[in-house]
This record gives C-alpha cells, structure tokens and sequence, in this order.
C-alpha cells in the first residue's frame, strides 16, 4: 500500500496537559484523532511512559509529533530471544 | 536447574539460614509464557500469597485462573502490538493466553525460582533434583514473545502491569538493537521498574565472541553474560584411521551400527559447494544416504542440521565448530545419532575426509559427566564488551551459567523445538545468555529475601563486588572462544558468587536521580531527560557532571589513542573516578589494593583506608588512573580491591585507547 502503517509509541508531557482536559485519557485520544479518525490506541501506559501505543501511517507520525504536549514518537521494535 | 544450585554453592545458602523473607519475593518473567502443569510450579509449602500482590492470572486459549497457585501467582499475556504488526494471532499455531507454547519462558521462569523436582533429566541426561535459584520465591509469568518475535509495544505493556502488580524482580531474557536511552523502550521501561524498586536482569546477547555486540547496557538494568558449569554430555568420535574425538550429544537413541559408516562432508554432497551448513533441502540424499554427515556450525539452527541430515537418508551427522565458535561445545538433543566437535577435532576430521579414500567414523554417546575442569569458562556466544554505546559503563556486568542447562520446558514443543519433533519432554537442555540471564534473576531475589530493605543497585553490587574471576588454582577463568584467559570486556566483574554476594560488606548504592545525574553527564536535553524520567528535572548548570561519577560496581577509562602512530604523541592523560561505598556490614575497616596488568597506567586511590562505624555509613573515594598514549585499539585491565580481612568488595577496570 502507499501508506503503510506501523506502530509507535507516543510519549505525551502529562505534566503539561491542556486545562481543558479533566482526564490525561481523553487529551490521549484527542490528540491522536487530530491525527487520525481511524487510529485506535493499542496500549495506554501509565508507568513506563505517559503514553501510548498506536497504528499510524509516517504522514501521520509526523504530523503528531508536531502537536503540542507530544513528547516522543518512537518507532516499535521487535526483540528476540536470547 | 539440575547441577546449577551445586556449582553455585546454594546448599550453604540454606545451612547459613539465609532464606529469610524469600517466599515474599516475586519474579517477574517477561518471555514466551509459562506451562503452568510443570512440577517446577508445585506451591506445596508455600505459604500464602504476599499481600502487596496486585496481579492475576489472566483467562485465555488453553489457560485459565486455576492455573495459578501459590507458586504462579500470576500470569499475563500481551499480544496487541503483535497482532496489530502481524494479524490475529493463529490460535492453532499458539495459544493466545498466558501458555508458553515455545518452551523458552517455562525455562527461564523454573531458573529462576522453580520449586524442586526430584527426578529430573532429559532422556536420561543431567539427572537429579531440578531447582531454581530461589526456591520459595514466587513466579509471574508475562508473556510477550510470539512466533514471529516479540514487539517493545507488548513488552513495555508488560513492564507497566508487572510494576502495578509489585514484581520485585523482572527477568528479560530477550535483547533488540542497541540506541540511545531515550529513544529505547525497554530502557525507559526498566528505568520505571528500577525507580518503582525492581531489580532488572537482562541477557547480555548472543552475538559473541565478536567484540562490541552487547545488548542491554542501561546502566540501572543488571547485563548478564553466560559461562559454563562443570558438566558434560560426552559423545565420541572414532575415525576409520583409528584416531579418536571427544565431542559433546546430547542423543538417547539407537546408535549408529557398530562397524564405521562412510563419512562425507556437506559441502561435498550438496547442492552448492559453498554451502556446509546443512540448510534445509541443500543436501543430495543420493550422495548422503546411510553416512555420517559432517555439517558446518552456524547459518542455522544447530538441531535443524540434524533434521536436514536424517530427511536427506543420513545416518548420523557431526557439527563442526570452527573459528567463530572455537572449542565450545553446545549440547543439543538431535534427530539422529550426532555429536558436536570443537574447532581443532573438526580440522582434523575434516583434512581426513579431504584425504582418506574410503573416510569412515563411528559414534558413541557416553552420557553425563561431572566434574569437568576448568569451569566455569566464558561461553563463546556470550556477547563482549566494550559498551559502544557507553563506553564509560563497562558491561556485561557479570556472567551466570549458560550452557547446557536443564529446566522446564513446554509441553507443546519438542526439545528442539522443530515442528517434526514430537517428542514430550517436562525438562529441556538449551544454551544462551537467555539461559544466565534467569539464575541471576534468581540469585537476585535471594539476595532480595535475605536483604528486603536493599536497592537493586544494592544487590546488583553485592553479586558483582562478590564474584570471582580466577578458579582455584588462581588462573583466570578462561574463554573458550579463543581458549586463553577472559578479561573484564568478557565476564564483567567475573562470574556469581551468591554466598559471598549474602555478605558483601560493601555496595555501591545508586538511586533514580543518580541515573539522571548520569543522563545529564551523557549532555541529554532536559527534554530527553523528561522521556527517560517522567518528570522535570533539570541538570544543575552549575554541576559537572560526569559518566565518571556515576556510583557503578565497575570502571571503564577510556584515553586517546596515540596520534601519528608509532612516533605519535605520548602525552599522558588523567582521569578520575569518584565513587561511594555503603557499609551494609558490622563496622570495620577497609583497606584498598590495587592489580593491574598495565604498568602504563598508574593508579591511584584516595583515601586508601575507609573506616566504618555503623550500619548504612556512606564513605566516599576516588580512584586516578594516569595513562600515556597507546595506539588506537589497545586494551588492559586491573582490579580494585576493597578489604577488612573477611569481606572483599573488587570491582574490574578496563582501560581503552581508542
């Protein structure tokens, strides 16, 4: 396909969180659907990362990386068995 | 593990009346899952849950809340990054719950904390009483591996669970490519496990004996290296010319016929000249029916070679190291009569083939042996040092056994994990870092029990000050890749020790914000320090910080190389190193000694007498090693040596001249 999607994991500024938003779960999803209609979050994480997994096509990774409160847009890896 | 606790000398663990509060340790496994029927998870004896536990055991194909107990107190399963990379999951290929369908994580969770077995072996191989490292302590088991891999998306899911669950242990057997710590999801996620109080044991990797092909070198993360014990599984190789090879198998079946069988080399009897690794369908079973076939190590699996031999009317096989792997012998459990040959046997059988009219041999299994000496020594796949990502924080940190150690295995797969092996096994014999990784998760939560109030960097220094680097006659411990001793870039601080790490008398302790402090020395933004972090914290402009004074168990100086070449600049070149010593001991005083390998390099350690009066007493020092130039590529070591006559607190040195 011409825009393939892989995944990534968003790493968003939760201490920084838009006023408007009562809960960091919305400003997630708001943030993402800026991006994309279709993309469903994957994971959210609330340890490792204030963030979240999702789906995305490159245009859209870039595209996310320039909203506000978006820290990180790293790429998935795959890890093998040692 | 069969062997393993013997070879540790964990028996004395339990006469020092050291298991303390161990059954309220859990470990975290991160890994293929878990075959939850193995008696290795049998909780009789065990007392109830720990009450901080928050985790479950998650419902799924093949595995349900029942399969937990006292021992497996949880089990989790993390697919969705996977699915979302490969699709749904095939639920006739593997099971989408907790249940380890790969064999791989029952391994490493029973290493590290499976219950004792008595009767344990492999078709007869490594038998008697299979035990993990810590006994009582209890397992949870998170499975993120996959039969196409395992994805940072799921594993970072199953680091988050495994914090909110209260694992005090997380064991990853499991490695990806190396890159900058804030931009590696699994170093930002153990940098939460590590700040929420979990120690992190990794596997170094697999990519030795190559220099530079470490994985998993966050400093808060315990990197760990793979060595052997003091058993084999010998095989033996008789040739038509009368010349005898010993070798290592791992086979139980029928043996080849008495008289010798014809003996080709792969390489002779394929498809492509070039290849002699016996990959799948490359050999002509016209020119390979009813003989003994000689297959390169490497390329492919070493079990599959044996498939590819027997499917192409082969007889027998012998697997032939050469350079890469040396004299290391890995045992695996093949298809038909095999046996692996170090290097030089394998030259040797090899120039026969080449010369003999008529090369024949024979093969002949001869069981367990313990005992062997010298042990342990360095696993030639057991990946090496130096840290290219930071070259100042020398890793591996440490080596654990490694080769051919007995656990539990899965009960869906075969030893070889092949998909024609059908045969049933509750314990399996592997080899790898994977394999060190687990004892050491193990060994941690020991420590953990004995110890509930120390940091993980606090246990991690107590295995690393404590372990040992010379056997007992006082020579190094040897690499078998090369055969000729290993240094610090090897084996780390040297191999475990768990009795002497229950008494280190001193740790080198290291919080969160001592992590930070070193991401300020790396020069992170304060926006990549945020990634790591989760939070602000801003490097102080008026502090120097500097990798050199991270409180690490270890040192790596690296100087410039002489310029110019052999009539380059001598100059000489300082650098000093500051550290912090906690007494975790009685009070007492410690004096420091210094070897070193390298009279090019001058060291010096100020205060040389640290007095301590009480518990938990922090006293600090330096160390300057003062160097001239040496060309580019240069490498030595030395030791440093903390004692009070009873403890010793010995960190390695690598000194590089890049």
């Amino acid at each position: 396909t011409q825009n393939p999607k892989r995944t990534y994991i968003i790493h968003m500024d939760k201490f920084n969180m838009p006023a408007s938003f009562d809960d960091h779960l919305q400003w997630y999803d708001s943030s993402l659907k800026s991006v994309s209609e279709t993309a469903e979050m994957l994971y959210t994480y609330k340890h490792v990362a204030h963030g979240f997994s999702t789906r995305l096509t490159t245009q859209e990774a870039d595209l996310l990386t320039k909203q506000p409160g978006i820290l990180s847009v790293i790429p998935e890896v795959r890890y093998e068995l040692h | 593990t069969t062997r393993t606790p013997e070879f540790l000398g964990l028996e004395k663990t339990s006469l020092l009346g050291y298991s303390g509060q161990q059954s309220e340790v859990i470990v975290g496994v991160i890994d293929t899952g878990v075959w939850p029927e193995l008696k290795s998870f049998d909780d009789t004896g065990l007392g109830p849950v720990p009450s901080s536990w928050k985790g479950e055991c998650e419902t799924g194909k093949n595995f349900n809340s029942s399969n937990c107990n006292r021992k497996l107190v949880g089990a989790r399963f993390f697919a969705k990054g996977y699915e979302a990379a490969f699709g749904p999951i095939d639920e006739k290929a593997e099971s989408k719950s907790p249940r380890d369908d790969d064999g791989h994580g029952s391994h490493t969770s029973t290493t590290a904390a499976g219950s004792a077995v008595a009767g344990a072996s492999l078709f007869g191989f490594a038998s008697g009483t299979a035990k993990g490292m810590a006994t009582q302590a209890r397992v949870a088991a998170y499975k993120v591996c996959w039969l196409g891999g395992c994805f940072t998306t799921d594993i970072a899911a199953a680091i988050d669970k495994a914090i909110e669950d209260g694992v005090n242990i997380l064991s990853m057997s499991i490695g990806g490519g190396l890159m900058d710590y804030y931009k590696d999801t699994v170093a930002l996620g153990t940098f939460a496990a590590m700040e929420h109080g979990i120690l992190v044991s990794s596997s170094a990797g697999n990519g030795g004996p190559s220099r530079a092909t470490l994985a998993n070198v966050a400093p808060w993360i315990t990197t760990v290296g793979a060595g052997t014990i003091d058993r084999d599984f010998p095989a033996y190789i008789t040739l038509g010319n009368g010349k005898r090879y010993n070798g290592v198998s791992l086979y139980n079946g029928k043996l080849p016929p008495d008289s010798p069988l014809p003996l080709v080399y792969a390489a002779n009897v394929g498809q492509d000249s070039t290849d002699s690794l016996c990959t799948e369908d490359s050999l002509i079973p016209s020119k390979v029916s009813g003989k003994i076939v000689i297959c390169d190590r490497g390329g492919n699996p070493r079990a599959e070679k044996s498939l590819v031999v027997k499917r192409a009317g082969g007889i027998g096989m012998i697997l032939a190291n050469k350079e890469d792997y040396g004299e290391e012998l890995v045992a695996d459990s093949y298809l038909l009569p095999a046996a692996a040959l170090g290097e030089k046997a394998s030259n040797e059988v090899k120039k026969y083939v080449s010369s003999a009219p008529n090369p024949t041999a024979k093969i002949a299994f001869g069981g367990t042996q313990l005992g062997v000496q010298p042990s342990p020594v360095v696993a030639a796949f057991s990946s090496r040092g130096p840290n290219i990502l930071t070259p100042k924080i020398l890793k591996p940190d440490l080596i654990a056994p490694g080769v051919n150690i007995l656990a539990g295995w899965s009960g869906k797969v075969g030893p070889t994990g092949l998909a024609a092996d059908t045969r049933h096994v509750s314990f399996n014999i592997i080899s790898g870092t994977s394999m060190s990784c687990p004892h050491v998760s193990g060994l941690a939560a020991l420590l953990k029990g004995a110890h509930p109030e120390w940091s993980p960097a606090a246990i991690r220094s107590a295995l690393m000050t404590t372990s040992y680097r010379a056997y007992k006659n006082g020579q190094t411990i040897k690499d078998v890749a090369t055969g000729i001793p290993a240094t610090p870039f090897d084996y780390g601080a040297g191999h475990v020790d768990p009795v002497a790490a229950l008494d280190p008398g001193l740790v080198y302790d290291t919080t969160a914000d001592d992590y930070l402090s070193f991401l300020c020395a790396l020069n992170y933004t304060s926006f990549q320090i945020k990634l790591v972090a989760r939070r602000e914290f801003t490097c102080d402009k008026r502090i120097k910080y500097r990798v050199e004074d991270l409180n690490y168990p270890s040192f790596a100086a690296t100087f410039d190389a002489a310029s110019g070449g052999k009539g380059g600049s001598h100059k000489s070149t300082t650098v000093q190193y500051k550290r912090i010593l906690t007494n975790v001991g009685t009070p007492t005083t410690y004096k420091v000694s210094v070897s070193s390998q390298s009279p090019s390099v001058k060291i010096t350690v100020e205060p040389q007498i640290l007095s301590f009066k009480g518990l938990n007493e922090k006293k600090s020092y330096t160390v300057t090693f003062t160097s001239n130039s040496m060309p580019s590529g240069t490498t030595s070591f030395a030791h440093l040596e903390w004692s009070d006559g009873k403890h010793k607190v010995t960190s390695p040195i690598a000194f590089s001249w890049t």
